[in-house]
């Protein structure tokens, strides 16, 4: 493994910290996008059940793990827990999750290495990765006030695939010279959906003002 | 074959 993936790793990892920390801090999930969280344990679960079925490293295993229990937990929180729930952006968070499932789910149908359903599910987990923050930005995009945790962990979540690019950049020169157009792409709209964020993000940052994305 | 490179990652 090389630096570059384990950044990534490390930088998605530290973004469910931050915001599983948010929300058992602050007894608060609000600016929190719950079609997000819903889309993220759909892609978790379609990526890894190959988890039952092909062995590659403990910390592949467990990094599995942790991704599905922490993404179900931050779902429960948001819809079970009697304190927490009560400060969802119900109104506010309205994309609708079958105009992102079902386009994807099609598109991974056609577009696919492998007509396999294990194969099918993981081209259809990088598809719906790659357009699943964008209820999350639509919401930060409605509120006037974005916490620091919200904006800081939406960062990270963006900062993760984009050090995925540099890793398979270096793998592609280090490894075995393959194109894999499926993940690249998808990585590549991926982290191309957070620019504006970024811009943002970064210029609150440098003149130490709130984060405010313009509507 | 179709187990490298990105299958292995997360």
């Amino acid at each position: 493994m090389n630096a570059f993936r384990l950044a990534g790793d490390m930088t998605h990892l530290l973004s469910i910290i931050l915001l599983l920390l948010k929300i058992r801090a602050t007894k608060s999930c609000a600016g929190i996008s719950l079609k997000t969280q819903e889309l993220y344990v759909i892609v978790f679960m379609s990526r890894y059940l190959d988890l039952f079925r092909t062995y590659y490293s403990l910390y592949n295993s467990l990094m599995k793990i942790i991704f599905l229990g922490t993404s179900m937990c931050i779902v429960w929180y948001m819809r079970s827990h009697k304190v927490v729930r009560q400060t969802y952006n119900n109104d506010e968070d309205t994309f609708r999750h079958f105009f992102l499932v079902l386009p994807c789910f099609v598109l991974a149908l056609l577009v696919h290495r492998n007509f396999t359903f294990i194969e099918i599910l993981w081209t259809f987990s990088l598809y719906l990765e790659s357009v699943a923050i964008l209820p999350q930005l639509v919401l930060l995009q409605k509120s006037s006030n974005i916490d620091n945790l919200t904006g800081t962990y939406v960062f990270l979540l963006g900062a993760y695939r984009g050090l995925y690019l540099f890793n398979w950049v270096y793998r592609f020169f280090t490894e075995n010279h393959r194109v894999r157009w499926i993940p690249w792409l998808s990585g590549l709209i991926q982290t191309a959906i957070y620019t504006d964020f970024f811009y943002y993000y970064i210029r609150s940052w440098k003149n130490r003002e709130k984060l405010k994305l313009p509507a | 074959e179709s187990h490298s490179s990105s299958h292995d990652e997360l």
